[in-house]
């Protein structure tokens, strides 16, 4: 009764997405709403016009170590500590893989006079919004929206480098901003190398047809490298005073909201501002990261699998502390909670045969000879008595039928 | 630190409360 009670029941043919897109039926508050899709569905224009280049779940998971390495480092040291120029990015060697390139989502914006729309991965984990621009001087990635060019805006202008605008990069970036013929220069690296350096400029962001912003800060980025799968930049929505949401911060007060789609056939929204935010709700608090307050913190106080709470302390998790993150794909845990859930989960699935690990992910099932399953359902509880049931498709990260695994991942120490 | 990555935040309605200090979370939040 327990199993029946506390288990998610899955069709095993609905685990892998369709290859057509099924748009949401939810419909919110359109004037301040984006739609979200993944950057390799259907649902993305990016897939179909580069359906090669679509990487592997092994390499997106490898990518996420990176992205994962990424944060653990920008906390561990101080930030600000190296000047950029805008020739230096041109030496910076870009590794087959990008930290902003792992499995991640993307919106449709507008900027500029007249109006360009571009694809931008949408990023809590990070500050500054940046697109590819005209002209560049040093290496650009192919995207799939033709590259902004401010030479063609009648709402451009750059920032000067003598500004306190310029100065408030150090923050949002970990880089001090350079100078080129007076004109502000950025420079942002995601820690496996992929980077976008250029300059630090204004211009008008159309949100949607209601919601349009002068004068936003935004990086033209003239020297960008890795693999963004063809997305024309990067909308960051961290807690910097230069993110978007501390930017639009009048209009909306930093209140936003997203929905990730259960699949990557399938759409969700971006929203901002209190319109269509559910009644249901529940909120805990967050916390800030002394070595990053750009990052969202929260406190992750415990874990319930197949509805029974796991025997560790709500401290384990309080000595690390703990980030919400939509660019990162695969929750990492203290390694002590995760051998605690995986050794759970196990129990519950332990009639299912194991199959071979995938990348980090050690714990997965070969689900061929059936046609549904039975999976414990497993709650993550944080601090103030919020208690978030994880959705089945969140459960489980699936390669092929016959390898799916406990989609949850343990990091190397306690204390990370 | 630990990290509530994106797998595990499908479908629910993730609400960034940035004055008000506060993470909010729905079910069901796509449909």
């Amino acid at each position: 009764r327990r199993d029946l009670e506390h288990s998610h029941t899955i069709q095993v043919s609905s685990l892998l997405p369709s290859s057509i897109c099924s748009l949401a039926t939810k419909v919110l508050d359109k004037k301040s709403s984006l739609q979200v899709v993944h950057k390799h569905g259907p649902c993305s224009q990016l897939y179909h016009h580069d359906k090669a280049n679509i990487p592997t779940h092994a390499e997106i998971l490898l990518q996420d170590v990176a992205r994962v390495k990424s944060i653990h480092s920008k906390l561990a040291k101080s930030l600000g500590s190296t000047k950029v120029d805008q020739t230096d990015a041109a030496n910076i060697p870009a590794k087959d893989g990008s930290v902003v390139g792992s499995g991640n989502y993307v919106v449709t914006v507008g900027l500029g006079t007249p109006k360009k729309d571009l694809t931008l991965i949408f990023d809590t984990g990070s500050d500054i919004t940046w697109t590819q621009c005209q002209p560049c001087v040093g290496t650009c990635y192919k995207q799939q929206d033709p590259v902004f060019a401010p030479s063609l805006s009648s709402t451009y202008s750059n920032i000067s480098c003598n500004s306190t605008t310029c100065n408030s990069l150090a923050s949002a970036t970990g880089n001090t901003p350079g100078c080129s013929s007076s004109a502000c220069v950025y420079g942002i690296q995601y820690g496996d190398s992929s980077f976008s350096v250029g300059i630090f400029a204004k211009e008008k962001l159309t949100l949607t047809s209601t919601d349009v912003f002068d004068d936003f800060l935004f990086g033209c980025g003239q020297n960008n490298q890795g693999l963004f799968g063809g997305a024309a930049g990067l909308i960051g929505l961290g807690r910097d005073k230069l993110s978007l949401p501390s930017q639009t911060a009048s209009k909306y007060r930093k209140y936003f909201s997203y929905c990730l789609p259960s699949s990557s056939s399938s759409t969700g929204f971006l929203s901002f501002g209190y319109g269509g935010v559910s009644k249901f709700v529940k909120f805990t608090t967050l916390t800030t990261i002394s070595q990053g307050t750009s990052f969202y913190g929260i406190d992750i106080v415990g874990i319930s699998v197949g509805g029974k709470k796991l025997p560790i302390s709500a401290s384990l998790f309080t000595a690390g502390g703990s980030i919400i993150d939509s660019g990162t794909v695969i929750t990492r845990l203290p390694p002590t909670a995760y051998t605690a859930l995986s050794s759970e989960f196990r129990k519950l699935m332990s009639q299912y045969p194991k199959a071979q690990p995938l990348s980090i992910l050690d714990t997965c099932y070969d689900f061929t000879k059936f046609s549904s399953v039975s999976v414990p359902m497993i709650s993550i509880f944080f601090r103030g008595g919020v208690e978030v049931p994880i959705a089945a498709k969140g459960i489980l990260y699936v390669n092929t039928i016959s390898q799916v695994c406990l989609a949850f991942a343990g990091n190397n120490d306690d204390t990370d | 630190v630990g990290i509530f990555g994106n797998t595990q935040q499908k479908t629910l309605q993730v609400v960034y409360d940035g004055v008000g200090g506060k993470l909010g979370f729905a079910t069901g939040g796509c449909s």
